[in-house]
C-alpha cells in the first residue's frame, strides 16, 4: 500500500 | 494545500455555481448534458466514499458534500424540475462506450487491487471523459449559450490547475500519483478545443457557434 499516494485531494 | 490546487477547488466551485445560477435564473437546461451530470455523480459518489470514514479537513469535508449535494440537485432540475426544457434528441452520447472501457481499465491499471482503491481509479478515469457527452451535445447543436461557456471553461481550468498542483506536489513534497496525472491530462486535452473557441470567441463577446 506504500505506493498508493495518500488521498487528500477532492 | 497550494494556490494551484486552491484555485483549482474554487474555479470547480465556479462551475458548478454557474451552472446553478443559469438553470435556476433561466429557469431553463437548454444545451445542458444530463448525461453529463450523471457521470459526475458517478464520479463523485465513487470518489467520496471515504466521506464519513476518513476525515482529512474541515475543508476537504465541506468540499465534497458541497459537490455531491449540488451534482444530484442539478440532475432533480434536468429530469424533473425543469425536465420540459431538457433537450433529450440532442443529448444522445452513448455514455456505455465510457462507462464499460473505464471500468474494465480501472480493474486492470491500478494502484492496488482493493475494492476501494478500484473505485478511486474507476471515478479518476471517469471524470477524464466525463464531459464527452456535454461537449458531443454542443457539436449536435452547433452552439453554446455564453453562460455555458463560462460553465465549461471553469470547468476546464480546474483539472488544469490541478496539473500544475502535481507539479508543484512532485517538487515540494515528492507527491506523485500517475494514475491521477495522465488522466488529468486527458481530461484537460479533450477541452483544448473548447479553451480555443473560448479564447478566440468568448472573450470577445461572441458566441461559441460550432460549424454544425
Amino acid at each position: 500500500d506504500e505506493f498508493a499516494p495518500k488521498k487528500d485531494e477532492l | 494545500m497550494n494556490i494551484f490546487r486552491l484555485c483549482g477547488d474554487m474555479s470547480h466551485l465556479a462551475a458548478i455555481i454557474i451552472l446553478l445560477l443559469k438553470m435556476w435564473k433561466t429557469r431553463s437546461v437548454a444545451g445542458i448534458s444530463g448525461k453529463s451530470q450523471i457521470l459526475f455523480a458517478t464520479v463523485f459518489t465513487a470518489r467520496y466514499l471515504d466521506l464519513f470514514t476518513s476525515f482529512i479537513s474541515i475543508y476537504n469535508t465541506c468540499m465534497k458534500v458541497f459537490f455531491i449535494g449540488t451534482v444530484y440537485f442539478t440532475i432533480y432540475l434536468i429530469y424533473m424540475k425543469f425536465k420540459a426544457t431538457y433537450d433529450s434528441n440532442h443529448d444522445s452520447f452513448r455514455v456505455e462506450f465510457l462507462i464499460v472501457p473505464v471500468g474494465g481499465l480501472a480493474f486492470l491499471v491500478n494502484h492496488e487491487f482493493a475494492p476501494l482503491e478500484i473505485i478511486w481509479t474507476f471515478s479518476i478515469y471517469l471524470e477524464s471523459v466525463a464531459i464527452l457527452p456535454q461537449l458531443f451535445m454542443i457539436s449536435k447543436t452547433g452552439e453554446a449559450e455564453t453562460i455555458t461557456s463560462h460553465y465549461l471553461f471553469a470547468l476546464g481550468s480546474y483539472r488544469a490547475l490541478y496539473l500544475c498542483n502535481w507539479i508543484y506536489r512532485y517538487y515540494a513534497e515528492g507527491f506523485f500519483d500517475l494514475i491521477a496525472v495522465v488522466a488529468g491530462v486527458v481530461q484537460t486535452i479533450l477541452y483544448c478545443d473548447f479553451f480555443y473557441l473560448y479564447i478566440t470567441k468568448v472573450m470577445k463577446g461572441k458566441k461559441i457557434s460550432l460549424p454544425a
